[in-house]
């Protein structure tokens, strides 16, 4: 989707996407 | 496993065969972290079991930018205790195979 973001670093991709909603624990 | 504050699960099922698993990290509470760290969302890679350590993977997160120097050792812990778990189940789910 729009919000994922590809970051290579010594030849390792990063994937970042947002965390759902659901897997956020409670503060 | 410790509650490090950063969140490490599989970003696949565990076929128990292959060398290399997706995993994805995301920081549940910031406060347990040393530095301030981005906004990041969750961060999906793919770690070599045989041949790469947790160290290694914590110290590039920390070149590209997602951590603080300061953090290092506790991505580190996070990533290693999942890896563990999941060797742990390799070798009790499918024994043959080791």
């Amino acid at each position: 989707n729009s919000f994922t973001q590809v970051v290579h670093s010594a030849g390792r991709r990063f994937i970042v996407s947002p965390v759902p909603e659901s897997r956020l624990r409670e503060q | 496993a410790e509650d490090t504050g950063v969140r490490v699960e599989l970003a696949e099922e565990d076929d128990g065969r292959k060398s290399s698993i997706a995993l994805r990290l995301w920081v549940e509470d910031a406060k347990k972290l040393k530095g301030k760290s981005k906004d990041n969302g969750a961060i999906e890679f793919t770690f070599e079991l045989e041949k790469e350590t947790p160290d290694d993977v914590a110290q590039e997160m920390v070149d590209a930018g997602f951590f603080h120097e300061s953090d290092v050792k506790i991505i580190a812990k996070s990533i290693r205790d999942r890896v563990a778990l999941i060797q742990w189940r390799r070798e009790r789910i499918c024994p043959m195979l080791h």
